[in-house]
């Protein structure tokens, strides 16, 4: 029953009035496939303009977008991009590029497709895209965006996991809507904010459909403007005890590795903060900020080393030329300097790096005998442009690189709206980092602690990933400088052709003083045999029935920006994009490499459509020119273990080694004492 | 748990059972004071195959290795786990192959098959994982301790396996050969006016036991060995007597 106040309010609407909105979404081990459904009706009878607007996850690829308008199909088509500019061939100075916080809103980015809907008649949009949930804090997180800025009769969104391992955990988060995160979520009895009413959750083992169909007046209790908010589910899987090899599934000649050990010693880590104190920090920023220092520091383990180096005009660093280990003078020192903290004057981003480079250097190089087994990072933090110092993205992007020397890794963490993202993104990507934004109404303190969360407990470190070479083609990055508690390795290749039917799967890493080598031969017909059998069992739909093999081609388009962002030579860099094309046009992929061309109609005066004109949708708008020296808005890609440092663009198609003749397992028969005890 | 003891000295193969309390656990090997190393084995218990009037069986489920020096690191196994704790804490499971090195300690893990120990490069043991698909009522998924370096153990090296290291065993024959199980038949308890054949018997210090040629199947039977087998649990094989090698826990490293 439509409540009456909305009753009026929907009459009195000018603007084409959305009659269902559908997000369905499929999750099988870990890939996403969400289908967005939004049927819109032109009450007039003049024709009017309708804007389908939609926020999808950074980290995903738009594979489809299809409109009806007045019963006529206008599909979408995604081709390359043409080449503006050569690398090289410009510079970015370091300045906002507009297009890029109009269509970006933190982890979200939004698709806008406006078209005129002849009078009393219908528009029907299809949109679908792809992405790969990445482990964090210990769950997958899924956000589906519901923000059809109206209140809709038909509102369904759900999501549908379906995982090889059990479900361990499973949340339905309130609604998220930036101020408020949990105001408008159900109460539980316990007092905690449940998930939003009219949320039904089906679940067995392995499988689980969430449902949320909040209804007109449900609607117009929860939204503010027809923004309900996102809608969060959080869920992990269950894996092996011990330090196992990881869960492989292979489906249509394309294999998918899970990596992520459990019950691991923890690996010390020398950490150096480099904080902005420049003025704009003043009030809630710096506050935050503080408040997740302090208690950050209070996690720190007694084997890390850390220190503090804060910039504006000014570079102070609290304990010149060494770091410090964790003990309780040394906290309490550290606290009163943080505490001590008065944001004043400009931005020396070049200077806080350099001198926080400098710091963990000189302490690698000064101890290297017994620090060799520790991880080692800088967490950087900044609410602006530079404006002090080198304030040339490309001159700071040159410097870090040479002051890091590929000896530790550099986070970085952008607050607010008036940070270059593009700037902190290269600079981590560069120095086997990532990077992470905190929007600017979202709490700091909370998304800081979260993120230093993330990377705080560093359980291998320089992991490689190995599979048989005659079995294997192309495979994903497979190299990686950190593994975090957490998170997850995954690596996805092709097989080849006359693969034989064992695939023999090799891990080499190193844990504080240990080296590590997990080996294991997998059977592939077995677990083809296995991934359709589950397939089937979870009755999902022919349209996710590939799901390994997009993943893959998911995987490697990333690799493919990453790589390019990364090559210094303009042979390497033209590789890299070409590679990436391809397979983002394969595999229907809206990447900042391609665009989505799409036919639109156009409305005559008399309300009729006419001939079709076509018209390209940057709805990823790309950088305008890339070099190795500037700046490119691939990303979304990054996760917390990061990416390996010297890795070789080649290893975008290149096999890794083969394992199998030099395993260390091979089974020898054996020639040992016969002292034992053994049998019953 | 069947022993097998390759004696170094003489080349002779003698073997024994010691069949113990489930819950026991047995010291194999301990060398605490020299090179720090100590390896103990729990039993768990399983009835007797029916229709057989067997005792019920013993079998290793799990065995510990404690290694003292330079610092001490723990080797916990079981036919599903190994846990190595130096310093911190791993689990592994015996179902994936994984190598494990430090600077003074190895494991390599074949997958299902075997966990072999290597410290201070010197001294190495193999434990062989024996898991049944289908196992039978009287049968557990156990262990198998195998000493396959024992350099680095030192002459005072003791327990049930540990003391026959460095020890010159050997073979003699005694008169008669009727001996039966829990008895020591020599000649004079049999009558000086009766002839019969020599039985063999082993020269263990100055203790003397009767042998009888077995065989044996070891390495989850991948070979045979043929060896002399002193019945009644080892009885005067072994120093002491079986209460003597039963320890309080699985990290006990008390002497000898």
């Amino acid at each position: 029953r439509i409540a009456r106040q909305v009753k009026t309010l929907l009459t009195k609407e000018i603007k084409p009035h959305i009659q269902e909105l559908s997000v369905q979404t499929t999750i099988i081990s870990r890939y996403a496939f969400t289908a967005v459904s939004c049927s819109m009706l032109n009450r007039h009878s003049a024709a009017t303009q309708g804007v389908f607007q939609f926020h999808i996850p950074t980290a995903a690829y738009i594979s489809n977008f299809t409109m009806i308008v007045g019963g006529r199909v206008f599909p979408s088509q995604v081709k390359a991009k043409e080449k503006k500019m050569k690398k090289g061939g410009g510079e970015n100075s370091g300045k906002k590029n507009k297009n890029t916080p109009e269509q970006s809103e933190g982890e979200m980015e939004v698709f806008r497709m406006e078209v005129t809907i002849p009078g009393r008649n219908r528009a029907v949009f299809l949109l679908t895209y792809e992405e790969l949930l990445q482990r964090r804090l210990g769950h997958y997180e899924h956000v589906t965006s519901v923000r059809p800025m109206q209140l809709v009769s038909r509102l369904s969104v759900g999501v549908t996991v379906v995982e090889h391992s059990r479900i361990t955990y499973l949340e339905v988060l309130p609604l998220r809507n930036g101020k408020t995160p949990s105001s408008k979520g159900n109460v539980k009895a316990d007092g905690k904010a449940g998930p939003p009413a009219s949320t039904v959750v089906r679940q067995n083992d392995t499988f689980c459909k969430i449902t949320f169909t909040p209804n007109i007046a449900q609607q117009a209790k929860i939204a503010t403007n027809g923004m309900l908010g996102e809608f969060v589910v959080h869920y992990d899987v269950e894996r092996e005890t011990g330090t196992g090899i990881g869960d492989i599934q292979v489906l249509d000649g394309h294999f998918v590795h899970y990596f992520a050990p459990k019950d691991l010693p923890v690996v010390p880590k020398n950490v150096v903060f480099v904080i902005d104190t420049s003025a704009s920090m003043v009030g809630t920023k710096i506050r935050q900020t503080k408040e997740a220092l302090f208690t950050i520091m209070r996690e720190l383990r007694p084997n890390d080393h850390f220190n503090f180096v804060t910039f504006s005009n000014r570079i102070r660093v609290w304990q010149p030329g060494k770091l410090v280990p964790v003990t309780p003078n040394n906290i309490r020192d550290a606290k009163k300097f943080i505490y001590m903290i008065s944001p004043t004057g400009g931005t020396d981003i070049n200077g806080g790096i350099q001198a926080g480079s400098a710091l963990l250097s000189d302490y690698l190089s000064s101890k290297e005998e017994s620090h060799h087994n520790s991880v080692s990072l800088i967490i950087f933090l900044t609410d602006g442009r530079p404006t002090v110092g080198a304030v040339q993205s490309p001159v700071i992007i040159g410097n870090t690189k040479t002051a890091v020397q590929e000896k530790f890794c550099l986070f970085t963490i952008g607050m607010g709206d008036d940070v270059d993202y593009r700037l902190l993104e290269r600079m981590s990507l560069e120095n086997c980092g990532t990077m992470r934004r905190i929007p600017e109404d979202a709490d700091a303190s909370v998304m800081l602690k979260g993120f230093y969360d993330e990377i705080g407990t560093p359980l291998l470190s320089d992991i490689r990933v190995e599979y048989s070479e005659d079995a294997v083609e192309y495979i994903t990055q497979n190299l990686f400088t950190n593994y975090f508690n957490g998170s997850e390795l995954i690596v996805a290749g092709k097989l080849t052709n006359h693969s034989p039917d064992s695939l023999h799967v090799q891990v080499t890493a190193s844990n504080s003083e240990r080296s590590i080598v997990l080996e294991k031969d997998v059977s592939i017909h077995e677990r083809e045999q296995e991934t359709e059998r589950r397939l089937a069992e979870a009755e999902v739909g022919a349209n996710v029935n590939g799901y390994v093999e997009r993943l893959w081609g998911y995987l490697s388009v990333k690799d493919g920006l990453k790589g390019r962002l990364r090559s210094q030579m303009s042979a390497e860099w033209e590789n890299y994009t070409q590679h990436a094309t391809n397979l983002s046009l394969t595999y229907n992929f809206l990447t900042p490499l391609t665009q989505m061309i799409v036919e639109k109609p156009q409305v005559l005066a008399n309300g009729s459509l006419a001939q079709t004109q076509k018209e390209a949708e940057a709805t990823e708008a790309p950088p305008p020119a890339e070099s190795s020296n500037q700046l490119s808005k691939d990303d979304n890609s990054q996760t917390p273990q990061s990416l390996h440092r010297n890795q070789h663009p080649k290893s975008i198609s290149a096999v890794s080694k083969a394992t199998s003749g030099g395993s260390k397992f091979t089974k020898k028969p054996v020639t040992l004492s016969k002292t034992s005890a053994d049998g019953d | 748990p069947h022993f097998v003891v390759e004696v170094p000295q003489s080349k002779l193969t003698v073997c024994f059972n010691i069949n113990g309390e489930p819950g026991h656990i047995l010291r194999l090997v301990t060398d605490h004071k020299h090179s720090g190393v100590t390896v103990n084995g729990a039993l768990i218990g399983a009835p007797a195959p029916a229709g057989s009037h067997k005792e019920q069986r013993t079998y290793f489920k799990t065995i510990t290795i404690v290694a003292d020096k330079p610092h001490r690191s723990y080797i916990e196994v079981t036919p599903q786990k190994v846990i190595l704790d130096d310093r911190d804490r791993m689990i592994l499971p015996s179902s994936s192959s994984i190598s494990i090195e430090t600077a003074n300690l190895g494991l390599v893990i074949v997958a299902n098959t075997n966990l072999t120990v290597t410290i201070l490069g010197t001294i190495q043991f193999v434990i062989l994982f024996h898991k049944y698909k289908n196992p039978a009522p009287y049968q557990r998924d156990h262990l198998g301790f195998y000493i396959a370096n024992s350099k680095g153990l030192s002459k005072d090296t003791h327990g049930l396996l540990g003391q026959f290291l460095y020890e010159d065993i050997g073979l003699t024959q005694l008169p008669g050969n009727f001996s039966t199980a829990g008895k020591n038949s020599t000649q004079e308890t049999l009558g000086e006016n009766i002839s019969l054949p020599s039985c063999p018997a082993l020269k263990v210090k100055d203790r003397t036991v009767t042998v009888i040629k077995k065989s044996r199947r070891i390495y989850s039977g991948k070979q045979t060995v043929d060896c002399w087998f002193a019945r009644n649990n080892a009885a005067k094989l072994i120093d002491g007597q079986y209460s003597d090698y039963v320890v309080s826990h699985l990290f006990d490293t008390g002497d000898w």
